[in-house]
C-alpha cells in the first residue's frame, strides 16, 4: 500500500513542560504540541494548519527535530485508513 | 424473555419516544414485543447514567443541540481533529458529518424535554472527541482520543475501525495500543477505562477478527440485531464479539431505524446500523456502573456474558451452542442482546473477579504446508501453567497468535477447538480478499466462546482453504494464549435468580471446585500410603 506521510510527530523529549514543548514545536515550524497523558516525555507536535497528507516524507523537519539537544527521539507519522459503521 | 410491558412505569414525554423500539418493544415498526435493551426495568430501578460519562470518538457532537446541551461534558470534551476543545462537527467531503452526534443522543439524549428521544442512559454526561476528521488517521491521534481524560471518562464508545471491505486486516498501532494497556490498568482509578467497540457491518464477506480494534480483548465488542430478532444484513462473523444490541431494522419501514439526535438541533428515525450498536452498549454499561461504580473493565466483561440472553435472536448460518461450561454463544450475536435490568440488578451485589493471569499454553513454531481438500490440522497440550504463579483455572479470553501465508488469504479457514470440545471459527472466509503476500504476521485471532472454560488438555488448531480455486499456504506459528483466573469468578457472588447463567456457572464452579478437593485429599492419601 501507498504510504502517507503526514505533518504530525510523535517527539520524546529529554525533559521540559508543555510550555517548554510548545515552544518547541513553533521553532520547527509546528502548530503547537500537546503532552500523551501515558509514556514519559512524550508529545505530539502537529501542524498549524489543516493537515494535508504528503507523498513525501518531511525528512528536513525531522532531521532539525532530531538534532535538536532537547530531543530525545522523533517519530513520524503514518497516515491510514479509518472509516465510520 | 417476554416481559409485559404495562409491569414498567415509564412515562416519557419526549415525541419520538414510542419509536424507540429498542428501548421499549412493544412491537413498533413491525418488530417482535419484547426484543428490546430492558432499559425500563433498569430505569425503574433508579439507575439512568447519573455520574457516568461516556466520551463519543466520532465526528464530534452538536453540543449545542437541545437534547444533547444540558448532559454534555464540556470539560471532556476536545477535538484532536483540529487541535481545540470545541469538537463541533465541521464541514466533511462526503457532508456526512452527524455520525458522532446520532451516536450521542443513543446514550444521553435527555428526557421529558419534549424533543426527539431520550437515552439509553438519559443523566449521564456525554464528552465529544472529534478524532475521524482529517484526511488520514495517525497513531498519535488514535492514542491521544483514547487515552483523553481516562480519570473522567468512564466509558469510550466508538463506532470506526479499519475498512469493512472484506479484504483488510488491520488494527490499532503501538501507540494506540500502549494508550489501551494504560487505559485498562490505570483508567478510573484503576478500575479500568471501559472501550466499547461496534464489530463491523462488512456483512458476510468479513470477519470482525481481522479488525484488530473489535477483536481486541481490551473492548467489548458490540454486534447488532434487528426489531425481530433475526441478524442485520452486514452482521460479520466474530468470535472475540462479546454480546449484541437491537440497532437496527430490515424490513422496509421507515420508523425501524434508531431514534436519536441529529445535526444542528434536529432528530433522526434513520440512525441505524452497527454504528448504534455500540452507543447503545455504552449506555448499558453506564447503567451498569451507576449501579456500582466499583466495577472493573473486566467485572463489566463477566455481567455482559452473564446477564446477555438469546431472547428470540436468530441465526440462519450459525446455531447457538453452548459451550464447555453451559453457556449459550452464537458467531454473530456472542452471548446474545443485553440485558440492561438483568445486568445492573447483578451489578448492584457484585464482587470484583479474582486477578487475572496469563499463559503462554503452548506454540507450535514449525512451517507447515496448507492445501487445498487437506486440512491441517495441529494441536497443542496444556496443563495451562498448573503449578506456577501464572495458572490459568477459569478461561476469560483466549488468544491464538498466528503467522500464515496463502496464495488467497481471503480462502483461508482457521477453527480451534477448545480441550472442552468449543468450536471457534477464527476466521471464516472473505471471498474479496485476495492477498497472496502478506498473509497474517503474528495476529492475535481471539476468542470469547470458551469463557469460564477449564482450558487443561488439547486445544485443536483446524486450517484449511474453503473457495473454487486450490490455494496453497504456509503456517509457521500458532501460539496458544490463555487469560483468565486461578480462583473460580462466581463462588462469591450472591445468586438471586436460580434460573440464571451465574447460579449455573456458579454451580458448576462448586462441583467443580469439590471434585478437585476429592481428587487431592485421594492423592495425598494413597501417597500417604
Amino acid at each position: 500500500e501507498e504510504v502517507i506521510f503526514t505533518e504530525h510527530f510523535l517527539v520524546q523529549l529529554h525533559e521540559g513542560t508543555n510550555e517548554d514543548a510548545h515552544q518547541l514545536a513553533r521553532e520547527h515550524g509546528f502548530g503547537s504540541a500537546r503532552k500523551l497523558p501515558f509514556g514519559e516525555g512524550l508529545f505530539h507536535f502537529y501542524p498549524g494548519e489543516i493537515p494535508k497528507s504528503r507523498r513525501k516524507r518531511s525528512l528536513q523537519q525531522h532531521r532539525r527535530l532530531a538534532k535538536d539537544h532537547r530531543v530525545k527521539n522523533v517519530f513520524p507519522q503514518e497516515g491510514f485508513g479509518r472509516q465510520k459503521r | 424473555g417476554y416481559r409485559e410491558i404495562s409491569n414498567f412505569d415509564v412515562n416519557m414525554s419526549d415525541p419520538l419516544f414510542t419509536k424507540q423500539w429498542y428501548l421499549i418493544n412493544t412491537g413498533q415498526a413491525d418488530g417482535t414485543p419484547g426484543l428490546d435493551l430492558n432499559v425500563a426495568e433498569a430505569w425503574t430501578m433508579g439507575f439512568t447514567g447519573k455520574g457516568v460519562t461516556i466520551a463519543i470518538m466520532d465526528d464530534g457532537i452538536d453540543y449545542l443541540h437541545p437534547d444533547l446541551a444540558s448532559n454534555y461534558n464540556a470539560e471532556a470534551s476536545f477535538d484532536f481533529s483540529s487541535n481545540d476543545p470545541f469538537p463541533y462537527p465541521r464541514y466533511t467531503d462526503d457532508w456526512f458529518n452527524s455520525h458522532g452526534t446520532r451516536c450521542a443522543g443513543e446514550v444521553s439524549a435527555v428526557s421529558n424535554n419534549n424533543i426527539c428521544g431520550v437515552g439509553v442512559a438519559y443523566n449521564s454526561k456525554v464528552a465529544g472527541i472529534r478524532m475521524l476528521d482529517q484526511p488520514f488517521m495517525t497513531d498519535i491521534i488514535e492514542a491521544s482520543s483514547i487515552s483523553h481524560m481516562p480519570q473522567v471518562i468512564d466509558i469510550y464508545s466508538a463506532s470506526w475501525g479499519p475498512t469493512d471491505d472484506g479484504k483488510t486486516v488491520d488494527g490499532p498501532r503501538e501507540l494506540t495500543l500502549q494508550a489501551m494497556a494504560d487505559g485498562v490498568n490505570k483508567g478510573r482509578g484503576g478500575k479500568g477505562s471501559i472501550y466499547v467497540w461496534a464489530s463491523g457491518d462488512g456483512g458476510s464477506y468479513d470477519d470482525c477478527n481481522c479488525d484488530g480494534y473489535a477483536s481486541s480483548m481490551w473492548t467489548i465488542s458490540i454486534n447488532s440485531a434487528i426489531n425481530d430478532g433475526r441478524t442485520a444484513l452486514y452482521d460479520e462473523s466474530c468470535s472475540s464479539t462479546l454480546a449484541s444490541t437491537f440497532s437496527n431494522g430490515r424490513k422496509r419501514n421507515p420508523e425501524a431505524g434508531v431514534a436519536t439526535t441529529d445535526l444542528y438541533g434536529n432528530c433522526t428515525l434513520r440512525h441505524s446500523g452497527t454504528s448504534a450498536a455500540a452507543p447503545e452498549a455504552a449506555g448499558v454499561f453506564a447503567l451498569a456502573l451507576e449501579a456500582n461504580p466499583n466495577l472493573t473493565w473486566r467485572d463489566l466483561q463477566h455481567l455482559t456474558v452473564l446477564t446477555s440472553k438469546r431472547n428470540k435472536l436468530h441465526d440462519e448460518v450459525h446455531q447457538w451452542r453452548r459451550n464447555g461450561v453451559g453457556l449459550e454463544f452464537n458467531h454473530l450475536f456472542g452471548y446474545g442482546v443485553l440485558d440492561a435490568g438483568g445486568m445492573v440488578k447483578l451489578a448492584r451485589e457484585w464482587k470484583t473477579v479474582p486477578e487475572r493471569f496469563h499463559c503462554v499454553a503452548g506454540s507450535v513454531q514449525e512451517t507447515q504446508k496448507i492445501q487445498s481438500g487437506n486440512k491441517l490440522v495441529l494441536s497443542i497440550t496444556t496443563d495451562a501453567c498448573q503449578g506456577k504463579d501464572n495458572f490459568v483455572r477459569y478461561l476469560e479470553h483466549v488468544q491464538a497468535v498466528i503467522t500464515i501465508n496463502a496464495s488467497r488469504r481471503g480462502d483461508l479457514n482457521v477453527n480451534m477447538t477448545s480441550p472442552m470440545g468449543t468450536k471457534s471459527i477464527l476466521l471464516s472466509r472473505r471471498p474479496r480478499d485476495d492477498d497472496a503476500k502478506v498473509g497474517f504476521d503474528k495476529w492475535p485471532f481471539m476468542t470469547t466462546h470458551t469463557w469460564g472454560e477449564d482450558p487443561r488438555g488439547t486445544w485443536l488448531l483446524e486450517v484449511g482453504f474453503q473457495g473454487e480455486a486450490p490455494q496453497s499456504g504456509v503456517l509457521k506459528e500458532w501460539t496458544l494464549m490463555l487469560h483468565g483466573t486461578q480462583s473460580a469468578p462466581y463462588i462469591d457472588q450472591v445468586v438471586r435468580d436460580y434460573q440464571s447463567k451465574l447460579a449455573m456457572s456458579k454451580k458448576e464452579e462448586l462441583e467443580e471446585e469439590l471434585d478437585e478437593a476429592v481428587e487431592r485429599s485421594l492423592k495425598s492419601l494413597l501417597s500417604k500410603n
